[in-house]
């Protein structure tokens, strides 16, 4: 069962400024991520079970708690998966959609089973990549586009090599 | 060396080819042109001087003056180029770090920065700042949208409803920043939109920047009882500034929509297996 409660709860609690500010102590800015994270948890299943009726099928979604650090098990390990981006504004929006994956060229198709430009970039200094593709997003909706790995061999996208800056 | 720079239908921004730090921004469709040169600082933090003994902290802005360092006086820059984004990879130092990028069709500029964590060895307290530097003649104004309700005018050393004795030339200039602040001088308008609160300020006309991470090694006695001081290496940071160059009239259209897209930004998740496409209908 999914549960939106908790993580309200723990969202209230942290309206106080100690929580947005930095003003805690150590161990009560501890306190607040794990109330956070254990309210997030009821939340995800929700989302899914919400996904799961709208789509119309029942799925195990993955929502990544790393995005922020580009390190998603799903994406960097599947050769076939599901995004659906889903639109909280009122209008329509487009977004380019960066995903981490392992190496390889990817099709992407957007909900009418169109193929979608999109292209692997190897990230400087890093030796991550990441496939980009821009989707689409009605208002108030989601899109589902599929992502399959046609080939494993590695990207090369046009990266120049660092430049030298004369030293002052 | 040539010069870099990254392009789509709307905007270009170009890099010093010396220092690799942004130096202008254009917008090709409303031909307009700004020297923006874009870096990073610190204040080191006060730990108390002859005026007061108030220290920087977790409640106080207090830096010991008001000229701050720079994290480096030049860039190392690696340009990616797809069809799909335009990024330029800027590395400031082993802590500080910065991606210029430019997605086909966007009217803004991001820059994804990641700084920390922030070396404290030198028993230095450090407030960490992004720069932008303008010719815009902006008369001591900017404005900032301060409790999310509101664009307010800020004034430099100046308060509406008393005579300001200002004390503290740069925390005194300091607002808060919900989501955006901006710059003006009548006819071109540049904004940053924050992914989170921040404080900001401008302290010289056309110049506007925003603090990003900040790591101290003494408590302010404000109640908090501890310095602003991660336990072990310290730890990183990584936000994203969206920038906006527009004439000043047309300006509010495009820093608010793309405000509201920014924080209900679309929410991404993903399911493993083939399973069947959507149809909106």
């Amino acid at each position: 069962y999914g549960d939106s409660a908790p993580l309200n709860e723990a969202m209230a609690v942290l309206q106080h400024h100690d929580a947005v500010s930095g003003t805690s102590r150590q161990h009560v800015a501890n306190d607040y991520a794990s109330q956070l994270a254990a309210g997030w948890g009821p939340c995800e299943v929700l989302l899914s079970n919400a996904l799961a009726k709208l789509s119309g099928s029942k799925e195990s979604f993955s929502i990544c708690r790393d995005l922020n650090i580009s390190f998603c098990p799903v994406s960097q390990t599947s050769a076939h998966f599901q995004v659906i981006v889903y639109n909280p504004l009122g209008r329509k929006v487009d977004q380019m959609v960066r995903l981490p994956v392992s190496e390889g060229l990817f099709l992407v198709k957007d909900p009418r089973d169109k193929t979608v430009p999109s292209k692997v970039v190897e990230l400087p200094n890093t030796g991550n990549t990441e496939l980009l593709f821009p989707a689409l997003v009605p208002a108030l909706g989601f899109s589902i586009y599929s992502v399959t790995q046609v080939s494993i061999r590695r990207p090369r996208a046009h990266l120049r090599q660092p430049r030298p800056q004369k030293s002052r | 060396s040539p010069i870099l720079s990254i392009k789509n239908e709307y905007l270009q921004a170009t890099f010093h080819p010396d220092t690799g730090f942004l130096r202008t921004i254009e917008v090709l469709d409303r031909k307009l042109t700004l020297a923006v040169s874009q870096a990073f600082f610190w204040y080191n933090a006060s730990t108390g001087d002859k005026q007061s003994d108030q220290a920087s902290g977790a409640y106080i802005f207090r830096p010991s003056q008001a000229k701050p360092i720079p994290v480096s006086h030049w860039a190392q820059t690696q340009l990616v180029k797809t069809a799909l984004v335009q990024e330029v990879h800027q590395n400031f130092s082993a802590w500080c770090s910065q991606v210029v990028r430019l997605y086909p069709g966007q009217r803004h500029l991001e820059l994804e920065w990641t700084v920390g964590p922030i070396p404290v060895g030198d028993k230095w307290g450090k407030e960490v700042i992004s720069r932008f530097d303008t010719p815009l003649k902006t008369l001591g104004v900017f404005y900032t949208d301060s409790n999310g309700r509101e664009i307010l005018e800020r004034r430099r050393d100046y308060r509406p409803s008393w005579d300001l004795n200002q004390t503290e030339p740069v925390a005194g200039n300091y607002y808060p920043v919900n989501s955006r602040i901006y710059i003006t001088d009548g006819k071109m308008q540049l904004t940053v939109l924050t992914d989170r609160s921040q404080g900001g300020s401008s302290l010289r006309d056309g110049s506007l920047e925003l603090m990003v991470h900040r790591r101290l090694l003494k408590d302010d006695g404000r109640g908090v009882g501890e310095a602003l001081l991660e336990s072990g290496s310290g730890v990183w940071v990584r936000g994203r500034h969206l920038v906006l160059l527009d004439t000043a009239h047309e300006a509010a259209v495009g820093h608010r929509l793309l405000a509201e897209k920014e924080l209900l930004a679309p929410q991404v998740v993903l399911a493993p297996g083939r399973g069947s496409s959507y149809h909106h209908k």
